[in-house]
């Protein structure tokens, strides 16, 4: 809405009203950071994450070093936190739900997954955890690939494991089902899979575009 | 580079910060709290084209190129009031299926303006 009375300073022009110009700057900043996040719009928070589950993640969130810019080929990374929406499946197993619809949405491709979860021991003791982690494959229910682990435990703490291929496809499909097997003596009240401070979560590494990506020589 | 003080008419960076409670974005962006939307305004006539410069050499040899050219009436037009220099926005902010993700934009905090 130019004012008559005023004078743009820069292109002598008449000069817009400044609640107007507000208006249009906000506008534009809002379009120009979903555009950048490759969002349609803005999301709308469907699973609310608790401050101490959020907390305890950021802490183990490592981006690249700060002040380090992105990628030379200018693909922008991101790093992603998925909390697990867990539920029972049988008496000794655990099922892990991960949800990475948005991933798909936007053609962005999971580069590297890892399941963070924690271990809870008694104090001046130490245990070897066995732990069998079976993939659920997004096509049939029945279980597909499974891993085995073998972890010496020797205090409380975060424990990372890597996912195979088979995870990051299903990640890739934008939806992960792990099911935990602690196997051995003690093992199940080992691994702490309750609580807000604990919630175990998948740490992803995710590229845009990365499936066709030009290399340049 | 000249950040916009008063009635500047010249090429300075206007400085612009965007609260994200002031547009209801701060339940889903995490960090940092607002964006500092800076942009590039003001005039740039021919005597300062290439000033301030990526070097003082660029604003030389531009100048020499318009004293060779008599360049008042050239067809190449002015020169503009573009960012000489931009860093990346870091974002922590949920995605619809309330998933924590960090990302680095870049390219969109203007540092500094200058004329082309």
């Amino acid at each position: 809405i130019p004012r008559a009375d005023s004078q743009c300073l820069a292109c002598g022009g008449p000069a817009v009203d400044v609640e107007r110009q507000r208006e249009l700057l906000l506008d534009l900043a809002k379009r120009s950071i979903l555009e950048k996040l490759r969002l349609s719009q803005r999301p709308t928070l469907s699973r609310p994450v608790s401050r101490a589950a959020l907390r305890a993640a950021l802490q183990r969130l490592h981006g690249p070093p700060q002040g380090m810019l992105p990628e030379a080929d200018g693909e922008q990374e991101y790093e992603i936190i998925s909390f697990a929406d867990t539920g029972l499946s049988d008496i000794n197993q655990t099922r892990l739900d991960f949800h990475f619809s948005d991933r798909t949405a936007s053609g962005m491709e999971i580069q590297q997954a890892s399941l963070m979860f924690f271990v809870q021991i008694p104090p001046n003791t130490t245990q070897t955890l066995k732990l069998k982690i079976l993939v659920l494959s997004s096509r049939d229910t029945n279980l597909t690939s499974a891993t085995q682990h073998l972890l010496d435990v020797d205090a409380s703490g975060w424990h990372q494991l890597f996912l195979g291929p088979e995870a990051q496809a299903a990640c890739n499909q934008g939806h992960l089902t792990l099911e935990l097997v602690p196997e051995g003596q003690g093992a199940w009240s080992s691994v702490i899979l309750g609580g807000a401070a604990h919630r175990p979560f998948v740490s992803a590494k995710v590229k845009a575009g990365g499936k066709h990506r030009v290399h340049r020589r | 580079g000249i950040n916009c003080q008063g009635g500047s008419r010249m090429c300075c960076r206007q400085e612009f910060f965007v609260d994200f409670r002031d547009i209801g974005w701060h339940d889903w962006i995490i960090q940092p709290e607002g964006y500092a939307m800076n942009f590039c305004t003001g005039q740039c006539p021919l005597h300062v084209a290439g000033m301030p410069g990526i070097a003082a050499s660029f604003h030389t040899a531009v100048l020499n190129l318009l004293k060779a050219n008599t360049a008042a009436g050239t067809a190449g037009g002015g020169s503009c009031c573009v960012p000489t220099a931009r860093r990346p926005l870091s974002l922590l902010y949920y995605d619809r299926d309330s998933n924590v993700v960090k990302t680095d934009i870049p390219d969109m905090v203007v540092e500094a303006c200058g004329c082309s």
